[in-house]
């Protein structure tokens, strides 16, 4: 569970998965 | 495109609320940092939505939120 890929990124258009990912 | 209010949002399924305040942020976040303007938005939108949704109306409070987020980034990647 890295935080290096910390924080998730945004992108227009795509749907958010935000904190599902850390 | 009109504003995004709080009923507006509440009436959308609870997954793509981030999605819609994401995309109403991200213009607004990349006038102001067009390289990290992705990553910011990723870390704003862990804040409340009704904190989201005041930024959204509020150019100053937005800006500082950004200028927050920049700053723990940047501390983040050094």
């Amino acid at each position: 569970n890295s935080n290096i890929n910390w924080p998730p990124e945004f992108c227009p258009g795509v749907p958010w998965k935000g904190l599902q990912n850390i | 495109q009109e504003p995004l209010t709080a009923s507006m949002l509440a009436a959308a399924p609870l997954k793509e609320q981030k999605q819609l305040l994401g995309e109403r942020l991200y213009p607004l976040i990349q006038a102001l940092h067009p390289t990290l303007a992705g990553k910011i938005t990723g870390m704003l939108l862990e804040i409340d939505n009704s904190e989201l949704l005041h930024m959204l109306e509020s150019p100053e409070s937005l800006h500082s939120k950004v200028e927050e987020a920049v700053a723990v980034l940047q501390a983040h990647q050094a």
